[in-house]
């Protein structure tokens, strides 16, 4: 574990977290794509599979992250598309999720580093985070604006990932480890957010609101 | 040799 991991997990808790409280506090989840996070329960899931295979006592932290990551996610889905159902955006959350799993699961059974189903689902899961943000920023850009609140989230959220990539940095430096797989789609996935980094940046730090077209 | 994706990663 390195400082840039650390601070990576924590980002996506952090992310995770103030997600759950603005849908909990507002009792709405107005500017929330639910698809974006549907495909990060899946994402959770079918990269935690080992979870669920062969029960393991929770007796690191690693295991009860995991089981975090997969019962917030499950949990914020339900509050999107049963608890708060009415406030949610159905409307503008229009971008086809199909297009992002679909080619997700294919590229998976192309490129993998073993052809063994639990290999191909942790790939198809790395694949899937790397666009899954797509259908949140894809909401976003039609209805012109993000609440401050879903701005602090997609900010940790893209962290996250970032953060990683310093850790892949470390870790080819110092360990000599490389999982070329992970580095490449989390280098996409950063880059996705670059648009709204900038926008965050320049706006919300001030007290702005993003509004687009910026 | 570069020991590649060992899963010790979330």
């Amino acid at each position: 574990m390195n400082i840039f991991r650390l601070f990576g997990d924590l980002s996506h808790l952090a992310a995770i977290a103030i997600l759950l409280l603005k849908i909990w506090k507002t009792r709405s989840c107005a500017g929330v794509s639910g698809k974006t996070q549907l495909l990060f329960a899946v994402c959770f899931i079918t990269r935690y599979i080992d979870l669920f295979l062969h029960f393991v006592s929770l007796y690191n932290t690693e295991k009860v992250m995991k089981l975090i990551y997969i019962s917030a996610s499950v949990f914020t889905c339900y509050l999107i598309f049963f608890k708060f159902k009415a406030t949610y955006d159905g409307n503008h959350d229009s971008m086809r999720a199909e297009f992002l799993i679909v080619p997700a699961a294919g590229l998976a059974c192309l490129i993998n580093t073993k052809f063994d189903a639990i290999e191909i689902l942790w790939t198809f899961s790395i694949y899937l985070e790397a666009v899954a943000i797509l259908p949140q920023l894809f909401l976003i850009s039609k209805t012109g604006e993000a609440e401050t609140i879903t701005s602090h989230y997609l900010f940790a959220q893209g962290s996250y990932r970032a953060l990683y990539i310093l850790n892949w940095i470390y870790r080819y430096h110092y360990e000599s480890h490389v999982d070329t797989i992970a580095i490449v789609a989390g280098v996409v996935q950063t880059i996705l957010y670059c648009d709204f980094f900038y926008l965050y940046i320049t706006k919300v730090v001030k007290g702005q609101k993003i509004v687009l077209p910026a | 040799k570069l020991n590649v994706n060992s899963k010790d990663e979330l």
